[in-house]
């Protein structure tokens, strides 16, 4: 039994590190994002009389900045014994509270184009399921946790039993799975009313949402269906 | 969960593009 511990606390400790690696390269690429749009940003919010879209970018663009800024600087923090409950679980808050914004434009883009709020709110509810899942567990099945080892460091990790993390696979597939829908619905959205009318040249309106939109359908698609058959298959 | 690592700032580029080059063009 001993050795089936050690061979767990190592690979605990092995995908903390994967996971932390990958999220500092996630963290470059925002950031390299950020610098060559920022002229952009520039032009096109700051010196512009501020509308809802402002806020909505503005709550986007920083949310996201905070999240990576809290994480990078908590990686140069040795949190020992239980200290790093209360810095993660609010990095954590945040970085669930990104989805907000994003489902607000998605819910704006949604009435925008159909003009219709049912199809709207119906956007906005199935882009928010991930607020939900990720609060309950955040908060209900994650607990500190102090790995031994080298580091001995304070860590929050899953608490829960086989049998509730067949339970969280079922979350993970409400929460990807209602993304999905709703980035479905937008595109059908999108193309059934803008086809027809996609004679514009390549800087209109509407040819942005077109374009725009089916990138944004496609790359999102391939993430959220990578992350439910990953969870899926382990 | 490492996709999440990729899935959050990507979304969020995805987002802050299309929302710039749509303000651009109005």
């Amino acid at each position: 039994a001993r050795a089936a511990e050690i061979v767990a606390i190592i690979a605990e400790e092995d995908s903390i590190v994967s996971y932390n690696y990958c999220s500092m390269a996630g963290f470059v690429l925002y950031l390299y994002d950020y610098l060559i749009t920022f002229p952009a940003e520039a032009i096109c919010f700051w010196k512009a009389r501020p509308t809802g879209a402002t806020v909505l970018f503005f709550l986007t663009r920083y949310t996201t900045m905070s999240v990576f800024l809290l994480e990078f600087a908590f990686g140069f923090v040795t949190f020992t014994g239980t200290s790093c409950v209360i810095p993660t679980r609010f990095v954590n808050f945040i970085e669930t509270m990104q989805y907000l914004p994003w489902a607000g434009f998605s819910a704006l883009r949604a009435y925008a184009l159909s003009r219709n709020r049912l199809l709207s709110m119906m956007v906005f509810v199935l882009s928010i399921v991930p607020v939900a899942v990720n609060l309950v567990e955040e908060f209900v099945f994650v607990k500190p946790a102090v790995l031994p080892g080298t580091s001995s460091m304070c860590t929050l990790d899953g608490t829960e039993s086989p049998q509730v993390s067949i339970g969280c696979v079922s979350f993970t597939i409400a929460s990807r799975g209602s993304l999905i829908a709703a980035d479905a619905m937008l595109i059908v959205i999108t193309w059934a009313k803008l086809t027809r009318r996609r004679g514009g040249d390549g800087g209109s309106f509407v040819h942005v949402l077109l374009r725009d939109g089916t990138l944004y359908f496609i790359c999102l698609l391939v993430l959220n269906s990578l992350h439910l058959s990953f969870n899926i298959a382990s | 969960s490492n996709v999440i690592a990729f899935s959050e700032p990507l979304t969020a580029i995805l987002i802050t593009r299309f929302m710039l080059n749509l303000q651009a063009v109005n």
